[in-house]
């Protein structure tokens, strides 16, 4: 494993925990896209089918059921917790995610590795991933403003994109049979989809002002 | 088991 991976992996993890440390500190989930979440908590469990027949490292198995528990305890508590689901922003969220779900289905029945339950759940989640965010950035959107918390989830989330484009050049240039053209090209997608919102996250951060999106 | 593709990343 290189930095860059390992940059990635914490990144995204740190990006979870600013979610759950947001809606556990302030009782609230406002500006947060249960579609989105749901969508990634799906990505999990589809891409980690593998965690109990392939085996690579303590790390990954470890991370792995991390991702899973701590992408699940932020939908449940989004939709179940007495506090939290009354500050959900359900008349803002109205993305129909599950075109997003088939869209992705579909795809992955016809370009993946292998045609096996797993590999084709493996390249599902992959697509799934790459596009998962767009009813957050859609929600964020329309609701204008976006407090400091939920921002500096959205901008982990980019920064683990951009760790992993960078782990997958320094592996391209080191390992000499390193395939990866569902992951990069579906990375490629899922971290031009945040472009736009750094832009606009640099300019709050450069003028030190609260972080506006252009409606 | 996968050295050669992205499926022992995350």
């Amino acid at each position: 494993m290189n930095i860059f991976r390992f940059a990635g992996d914490m990144t995204h993890l740190i990006s979870i925990l600013v979610l759950l440390l947001k809606i556990y500190a302030t009782k609230s989930c406002a500006g947060i896209s249960l579609k989105t979440q749901e969508l990634y908590a799906l990505v999990f469990v589809t891409r980690y089918l593998d965690l109990f027949t392939d085996f690579i490292s303590v790390y990954n198995s470890v991370m792995k059921v991390v991702f899973i528990l701590t992408s699940s305890a932020i939908v449940w508590c989004m939709r179940r917790h007495r506090i939290v689901k009354r500050s959900y922003d359900q008349a803002l969220d109205t993305f129909r995610h599950l075109f997003l779900v088939l869209g992705c289905l579909v795809l992955a029945l016809i370009v993946h590795d292998k045609f096996t339950f797993q590999e084709v759940f493996w390249a599902f989640s992959i697509y799934l991933e790459a596009v998962a965010i767009l009813p957050q950035l859609v929600l964020l959107q329309r609701s204008g403003n976006v407090d400091n918390l939920t921002g500096q989830y959205v901008f982990f989330l980019g920064a683990y994109r951009a760790f992993y484009i960078l782990n997958w050049i320094y592996r391209y240039l080191t390992e000499q049979h390193f395939r990866l053209w569902i992951s990069c090209i579906s990375g490629l997608v899922q971290t031009a989809l945040y472009a736009d919102f750094f832009y606009y996250y640099y300019i709050s951060w450069k003028n030190n002002s609260k972080l506006q999106l252009p409606s | 088991a996968f050295p050669s593709s992205s499926k022992d990343e995350l």
